[in-house]
């Protein structure tokens, strides 16, 4: 793209395919292409380049709309971490525990992950990395339980900030679906307006369902906010534009390697020139 | 689905008499949206179109008067094909043990899936033998250990401080000490472009020569599936695919991708995160899912 001389055809075409590779979807492509030759014809624009900054400008400006940070304004504030399976829920606790410990908050995590094998002791090794303590039943107890007395917890020993880690499930099995919405009602017992964030993860490797992840999660949980993992691979994650745009949820934080420190806010600009590079 | 969107195509195009080649391409252009929305990579959907457009061009739909079904048949045809036939077996060595190992990026669901086989194979008579072979992430042993006693199948592990070339070694060893016909790998996640990680795997091929490197691949992966599948068979070599997570409501076309760039084929997938969740692969249930 960077050694086109002129506008023609073959430029759409190349930067369709870079949004399609990009996993933006064939949607959210054509729109966003077409709201582009408008602008060109509008602004008789004659040059590449600008076609291309253009683009991403517009790219960028979605983005942006929605992008937020997370804000420790509460006494605890409560944060829950839901998703499907694999996408980096437990890993991005331990990051987040990572990140507000260095910032001197007290951290309380709760191992709210009571079904798969060893999820309290993946946990567990994190808070011990973190220097945070936990709040954990046995394998098998009830998930919402965990969440209560942690919040309680919370509460009793002034902790800044509570990290609700939840069993990763696929948005289609509406049971679990309804035990994660419980799992929510109950922690809103343990402290009014709890949990004040609600972190939707994402994998940035996962194509077009994310979107359909998001839509069931949101009307299970009300996302507050997603988190884009793995960028560190070679997946752009554009699917974002079209969560971004659709259902208007904000992009707050991305993954990019399984340390404690690979967590980054949400950044619009790099984003967008990592999609085109 | 895909049929419904084609008859519409060609009601628009009725009463022009015989179709024309233009009217094909409008048809074909349905097919690709449709393999695109469904996360096939779009240089694999481009070469798709062209083998289909050499056949759709014929009679066969030009002189029909069901054109929109013609078309459908023809891509769920080409769709079977290209995805090869069932073949969702481990080859057994002629010498025992047995060697799979399960290789793949974070999160896709190796350790599940080696507790999977495991029991799979058990059934089938074997005696495997499961490796704690992740020593990086978090409580993976652990993991793999509490699959290992749900399934009452043994578990070798040397902890986190060995590496994995020495535990698969020792794997190697106890085997043949407890009469295990059967090895299956754990490996730690890894991104395909992690250099060391992927030398690491390298390393543990060539001192122990499993006799099948399973790729377990995420079934809602998008566009990047080819990117991975390729640097694995490429730098590792893959003797089959675990599609997983196929109980949810992705179209997997990742899995045309990595059959596509690799020509190995899907020899299971994961219905669930259950032990007994695994299926043998059914091509046509497949290009049926992903044409929607
Ligand atoms: N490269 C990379 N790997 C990541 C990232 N985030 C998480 N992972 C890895 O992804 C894998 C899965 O992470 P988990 O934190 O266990 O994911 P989860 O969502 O809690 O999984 P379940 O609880 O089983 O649903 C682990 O191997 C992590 O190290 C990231 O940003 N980059
Ligand atoms: N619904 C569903 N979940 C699955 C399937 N296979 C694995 N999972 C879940 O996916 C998550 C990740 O599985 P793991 O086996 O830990 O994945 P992994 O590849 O070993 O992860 P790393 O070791 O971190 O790279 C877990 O929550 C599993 O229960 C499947 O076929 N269906
Ligand atoms: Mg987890
Ligand atoms: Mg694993």
């Amino acid at each position: 793209v960077n050694f086109r001389t002129q506008i023609d055809e073959e430029l759409y075409e190349e930067l369709e395919e870079i949004l399609i590779g990009a996993d933006v979807g064939v949607t959210t492509t054509m729109n966003l292409l077409e709201r582009i030759r408008k602008l060109v014809r509008e602004r008789k624009i004659k040059d590449p380049k600008e076609l291309t900054e253009l683009l991403k400008e517009e790219i960028a400006a979605i983005l942006k709309d929605e992008s937020d940070d997370i804000v420790l304004n509460q006494e605890p504030k409560v944060i829950m971490v839901v998703g499907v399976n694999g996408v980096g829920k437990t890993t991005t606790i331990g990051k987040l525990a990572h990140r507000f410990q260095e910032e001197g908050k007290k951290v309380l995590l709760a191992a709210g992950d009571t079904f798969r094998a060893a999820a309290i002791d993946q946990l567990e090794v994190w808070a011990g990395r973190a220097n945070v303590e936990i709040i954990k039943h046995s394998a098998g107890a009830d998930a919402a339980a965990v969440a209560y007395d942690a919040i309680v917890a919370a509460k009793s020993r002034g902790a800044d900030v509570v990290l609700v880690d939840t069993a990763g499930r696929l948005h289609t099995k509406t049971n679990l679906m309804t035990e994660l919405s419980k799992v929510k009602r109950v922690m809103g017992k343990a402290m009014e307006d709890a949990p004040h964030e609600v972190l939707l993860v994402l994998d940035a490797t996962t194509g077009q369902n994310a979107l359909s992840q998001t839509k069931i999660f949101t009307e299970a949980v009300d996302i507050t906010g997603v988190v884009l993992t793995k960028l560190d691979g070679t997946a752009k994650g554009g699917i974002v534009i079209a969560i971004a745009s659709e259902m208007g949820v904000p992009i707050k934080l991305i993954g990019v390697g399984e340390k404690a420190e690979d967590l980054r806010d949400f950044d619009p600009e790099e984003f967008v020139e990592a999609l085109f590079s | 689905g895909l049929t419904e969107k084609l008859q519409s195509t060609f009601k628009r195009l009725r009463g022009k008499g015989k179709l024309s080649e233009k009217d094909v391409n409008a048809a074909l252009r349905e097919v690709k949206m449709a393999l695109l929305e469904a996360d096939v990579n779009f240089k694999v959907v481009k070469d798709f179109i062209s083998i289909l457009k050499e056949r759709a061009i014929g009679a066969e739909v030009l002189e029909s008067l069901t054109p929109a079904q013609h078309v459908v048949k023809i891509v769920n045809e080409e769709l079977t094909r290209l995805m090869g036939g069932e073949q969702s077996k481990i080859n057994i060595a002629s010498k025992p043990p047995t060697i799979v190992m399960l290789v793949g990026l974070q999160g896709a669901g190796k350790t599940t899936s080696a507790g999977k086989l495991a029991k799979l194979m058990h059934k089938q008579g074997r005696r495997p033998l499961l490796v704690a072979g992740d020593i990086y992430r978090p409580a993976a042993i652990k993991q793999l250990q509490v699959l290992g006693e749900q399934l009452d199948i043994p578990v070798f592990t040397m902890g986190d401080k060995h590496s994995p070339v020495d535990i698969a070694k020792g794997a190697l060893q106890q085997a043949k000490s407890i009469n295990c016909d059967m090895l299956i790998i754990d490996t730690a996640g890894r991104l395909h472009i992690d250099e060391v990680l992927m030398e690491e795997l390298k390393a543990v091929k060539d001192h122990i020569h499993p006799h099948e490197i399973l790729l377990v691949v995420d079934a809602m992966t998008g566009q990047d599936a080819v990117n991975v599948a390729e640097t694995f068979n490429e730098q590792l070599g893959i003797d089959g695919v675990i599609l997983t997570k196929l109980d949810g409501d992705t179209r997997g076309g990742a899995a045309l991708s990595v059959r596509a760039v690799t020509n190995r084929p899907i020899k299971f997938v994961g219905m669930g995160e259950k032990l007994d969740a695994l299926e043998p692969f059914h091509p046509e249930r497949l290009s049926s899912r992903i044409l929607g």
